[in-house]
């Protein structure tokens, strides 16, 4: 572990805990795309299917279990929350993200380290993650006016993978052997989506001024 | 296995 894989992780568990506490306390899931929540759900369940037959460290387990704990309940809470359900809108929130499933899942058919189920399954939560927070980000430049809280979401979860780059650099610096391309490639893709949200995140914050994506 | 060690990634 080092700092810039703490500084990653506390940064993605910030993320989800403002998600969770907008939708818990206001009730509100508006701006929020379900796509891109359901899409971190199926992240998170091929990318931690070892959390009963491999143990690292409790951080490592119990931050896996927040993972999934949280991105379920935020998905149920969006589905089927007689209160916050109402306050998605369906209408905006359009993307087809099944057709990010399919071609995630061949390319890990085709490119992976190995050829196993789980290495497989592991591999496709990879590109899929990469390629989750597009619904989300087509539904930002729709909704004209993007509250502070899911604002922050967005930006917290671009920055995570900025600091993952960075234990990656880290760590191949560090440590013999440690070359893995596929996760490289698809964390600097991840965070390259972002470029765009950062810098009008920047731009509003520096101005002072409310958060608009351009259409 | 060096994918191993990759794992203890979240």
């Amino acid at each position: 572990m080092n700092i810039f894989r703490l500084a990653g992780d506390m940064t993605h568990l910030a993320s989800v805990l403002v998600l969770l506490l907008k939708i818990h306390t206001i009730k509100s899931c508006a701006g929020v795309s379900l796509k891109t929540q359901e899409l971190y759900a199926i992240v998170f369940a091929t990318r931690y299917l070892d959390i009963f037959t491999s143990f690292y460290s409790i951080y490592n387990t119990l931050m896996k279990l927040i993972f999934l704990g949280s991105s379920f309940s935020i998905v149920w809470y969006m589905r089927y929350h007689k209160t916050v359900r109402r306050t998605y809108d369906r209408e905006q929130d359009t993307f087809r993200h099944w057709f990010l499933v399919l071609p995630c899942l061949l390319l890990a058919l085709l490119i992976h380290e190995k050829f196993t189920f789980l290495e497989v399954l592991w591999t496709f939560s990879l590109y899929l993650e990469a390629v989750a927070i597009l619904p989300q980000l087509v539904l930002l430049q729709r909704t004209r006016n993007i509250d502070n809280l899911t604002g922050q979401y967005v930006f917290l979860l671009g920055g995570y993978r900025g600091f993952y780059i960075l234990n990656w650099i880290y760590r191949y610096l560090t440590e013999p052997h440690f070359v893995h391309w596929i996760t490289w490639i698809a964390g600097l893709v991840q965070t390259l989506l972002y470029a765009d949200f950062f810098y009008y995140y920047f731009q509003s914050w520096k101005n002072n001024k409310k958060l608009q994506l351009p259409a | 296995r060096p994918s191993a060690i990759n794992k203890d990634e979240l």
